[in-house]
């Protein structure tokens, strides 16, 4: 379960920076 | 498990839906209370990049002038944000006891919340994205609705001179849209369409230029009839083709059975 929490937030982490960097690529 | 209808929404968010939906399960099962790590380090980089993304989508909101993106955003950044604040929290509960049952049940609700506001973004933003190409098709649509006023020659030259742009960008874009879609029975729908549009184009230009010739030449009034009539029958048959097109553009359901 230990490794499984910091996994999940560091996927987590990266989800949110892959929908940012969508965000970039389609508004410019 | 979430079913997403484009391979970049499900390449993004497939592996973390899949993560949360584990750790859940795992949850329910640690019930019996081990220790939870601490979690301070991880958080904070979750909240550094909810706090970039917000910041980003607020500057996207400001610029855009699509007015659905506008109203469908922000709703998407607060569930991310309140997502972000939970996990804060566990984590600040989970240092003072590091058995904390609502620290766990927090940090749950936070992974499912950012997983929600992340996927609400996404589709925000893809549905953006189609309603881009449904303006290119529905600019097709207007040349095409102004056949009629097209009735010699070098009208026939300009009408195509105009129209072949608009239908390659729209030929261009929804071919690049078939091939993001999940669905197979969607993109087989857009393919068959696409095909239908393509070569339907040489035909539609050929019944105008019978119709004009016909005018041109003065030829017996029932021959400009129905030279008129196969024009507008053609045009029509195109119409149709792109009708269905912005319609299955628009459609997010799953084939049950294929997906099963």
């Amino acid at each position: 379960l230990r490794v499984g929490w910091e996994q999940l937030l560091t996927a987590v982490a990266r989800n949110i920076n892959e929908v940012e960097n969508q965000i970039l690529t389609r508004d410019s | 498990m979430p079913v997403f209808h484009t391979k970049i929404i499900e390449s993004i968010l497939e592996p973390v839906a899949q993560q949360v939906s584990k750790l859940v399960i795992l949850h329910e099962e640690a019930e019996d209370g081990n220790a939870m790590p601490d979690l301070a380090m991880p958080v904070q980089t979750v909240k550094l990049a909810v706090d970039n993304l917000v910041k980003v989508g607020y500057d996207t909101i400001n610029c855009s002038e699509d007015q659905i993106l506008k109203q469908d955003m922000p709703p998407a950044l607060n569930r991310v944000e309140e997502a972000s604040m939970l996990l804060l929290q566990a984590s600040q509960l989970l240092r003072s006891d590091p058995f904390s049952a609502p620290a766990r049940k927090k940090l749950i609700e936070g992974s499912r919340g950012i997983l929600q506001g992340t996927s609400a973004l996404l589709l925000a933003f893809d549905e953006s994205e189609v309603r881009k190409i449904i303006r290119v098709c529905k600019n097709v649509l207007e040349y095409l609705a102004i056949v009629e006023v097209v009735d010699r020659m070098e009208d026939l030259v300009t009408y195509v001179k105009n129209l072949s742009p608009v239908l390659t960008t729209m030929a261009k874009q929804v071919d690049g849209r078939e091939k993001e879609l999940t669905h197979q029975v969607h993109r087989e729908m857009l393919c068959q369409s696409l095909d239908q549009v393509k070569n339907l184009t040489p035909v539609v230009i050929s019944g105008i230029k019978i119709y004009i010739t016909a005018k041109e030449n003065f030829q017996m009034p029932q021959q400009v009839v129905d030279a008129q009539c196969n024009r507008d029958y053609m045009v029509k048959k195109m119409r149709d083709e792109i009708h269905e097109i912005i319609r299955v553009l628009q459609l997010t359901t799953y084939d049950e059975e294929e997906w099963d």
